[in-house]
């Protein structure tokens, strides 16, 4: 399983239908502050099927949604997917690829999608807990929250520590 | 079950000190579970020593050591359950150049296996990576991709030491 | 008492959004008193947009947005209660170099009144400070003070990422 | 009121005495990771009075004394001095210098001085008040505690505001 290409619309300062083509190895994001670099680290926590707005740094869910700016109003929904190669084929589609998509609409109404199908949420998630990718199955350190591994109680420590084995 | 989780533990305490003392180019340092508590429930406590210093709670590390000393553990427990992709996002911010560059040649070990997204403003960190994505907001509060070659990036804070030189 | 609270709180408020306009060539920001209480139990909230960004909650700026924004505000108290002396250590670590640039010409204004000691890896801050004291630790764990010229200080970073081209 | 240079011995990692002559402007300190530098920020905090062990980033006050390292035993007790010019001359010791000074034991004794003479440590805090040099009149910012600023709720913030206003 290895992240082929992550495509965002709408989906905090990507107004733009925008595609992140990466590649094996070591991949750095630079740019200026505020330009959107952990946007997008941001962006794949979302479709990897993070449920606290907390984590995205947001108030509430729609927050993700791209709200606007100078000259340029709101968008309808966001949307994120991210497109996995699967070389042993166990869980492709076409192509030995898989894409996990998720959308979520001003109107509330939220889409999970899997190699282009809506499904439930539910079964994102045990596909991700199958392929090795759930929520805890990738390492995520946030802008920030490193001394938070350090910081935390030795009980906090431990659901860390949990979470990874 | 306990058996497993002890030995789960184990394997990543071992590995938390290999992977700090290439870091630190020495040193101690090894997670324990906390004493006369059933190991399915005590809390983890963390010692770490940096090679020539005393011996002391983690809280009188500094910034630099604290990060080190996160991520070496961090990058223990990835080990033990590795997974496809894994995002830093601004992890080098409290290190000096000699420990960027420790880190990054640290992650060398990982980056066969894994892919690694860096999200960073560091100019050793850009020189390490395989490839460059640029975020830029071209239009206020819009998000734009482009690419980045390393010969982009402009050596303005050298050039403005050199010249006050 | 309730008078003079408030006049000190409108004037740090109008201090903290020129500060503010300053760092971020542009935006708007304001400290206000939560309403419907007593002034003098009044929690304080902050708001701060950048320029052609979208008014929303502090929590979705960006890392070095978030700093630039505390740093305004920290200013904008200093200028109402000035001080001998300010020290302030590595707060340019989230900032992009032209971030560091404007923050330290914003010192600049409190420079002739205030003495300021920053401890920092950056070097445009390096190369702004009028003059540089090192630490090193030669013997292991001893803390030991050099005097330090900026040309003493290594190009190493730009040096490998001009390597890399 | 203005900081002349700042002394240390058996503080922290600065086990040898040492002599930071200060002067007005800006000034820098620079070095790798761990070397001392926070620890002078901690020093001046601690000869003005801190008494939170905390926020020395120590678990308890005689932390501060230098623990010994490879080769070298622990230090006596740690000293450190501030040596102000005060050129108003109003609370100036010989040649308009104000010094003030704090040692703190092994055996847990601990002594505040005044131009060299012992006082209780609330002459040294009325003195402080008086210049406009109490704990709250100078403005630290320590490593890794802007987000603080920001992240504080609205109540916080206010002791945060108050402290300095
Ligand atoms: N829903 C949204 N709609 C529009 N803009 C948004 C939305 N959510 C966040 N933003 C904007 O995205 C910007 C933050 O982007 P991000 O945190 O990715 O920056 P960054 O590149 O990581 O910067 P830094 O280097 O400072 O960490 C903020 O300016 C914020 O206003
Ligand atoms: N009482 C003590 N005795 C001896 N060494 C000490 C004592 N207290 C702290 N130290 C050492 O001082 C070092 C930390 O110094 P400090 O926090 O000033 O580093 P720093 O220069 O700010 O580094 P960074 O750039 O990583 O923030 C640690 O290695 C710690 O072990
Ligand atoms: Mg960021
Ligand atoms: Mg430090």
């Amino acid at each position: 399983m290895y992240l082929k290409r992550i495509e965002l619309e709408g989906f905090k300062s990507f107004a733009d239908r925008t595609v992140i083509p990466v590649e094996r190895g070591l991949t750095g994001i630079v740019g200026p502050n505020g330009c959107g670099k952990s946007n997008v680290v941001d962006a794949i926590l979302w479709v990897m099927g993070e449920r606290s707005a907390k984590a995205l740094r947001a108030d509430a869910m729609e927050d993700v949604i791209f709200k606007g700016s100078e000259g340029r109003s709101e968008a309808p929904y966001a949307m994120v997917e991210v497109v996995l190669g699967d070389d042993e084929g166990r869980h492709a589609g076409p192509g030995g690829e898989l894409a996990v998509g998720r959308r979520l609409f001003q109107t509330g109404e939220s889409e999970f999608l899997l190699n282009g199908r809506k499904v439930r949420r539910k079964d994102v998630h045990d596909l991700l807990m199958d392929t090795g990718l759930g929520v805890q199955g990738y390492m995520v350190l946030a802008q920030g929250k490193i001394d938070a591994v350090l910081a935390a109680n030795p009980a906090e420590r431990r659901s860390v520590f949990e979470e990874a084995a | 079950c306990r058996e497993k989780f002890l030995e789960t533990f184990e394997a990543v305490s071992g590995r938390f000190e290999q992977i700090f003392r290439r870091l630190f180019r020495g040193g101690k340092a090894e997670i324990k579970l906390a004493p006369d508590e059933d190991p399915l429930e005590a809390g983890i406590e963390i010692t770490a020593r940096p090679p020539g210093k005393d011996l002391r709670s983690i809280k009188l590390l500094s910034g630099g050591e604290r990060t080190l000393t996160a991520l070496a553990l961090l990058l223990a427990v990835f080990r033990s359950r590795p997974s496809p992709f894994c995002l830093l996002d601004e992890v080098d911010a409290a290190l000096d150049d000699a420990n960027v560059e420790r880190f990054t040649e640290a992650l060398d070990d990982f980056t066969h296996d894994t892919q690694f997204l860096v999200v960073t403003h560091n100019r050793i960190t850009m020189a390490r990576c395989e490839r460059l994505f640029g975020v830029t907001m071209r239009r206020r509060g819009v998000s734009l991709l482009v690419g980045v070659e390393l010969s982009d990036i402009p050596e303005e804070s050298s050039d403005r030491g050199k010249a006050a030189e």
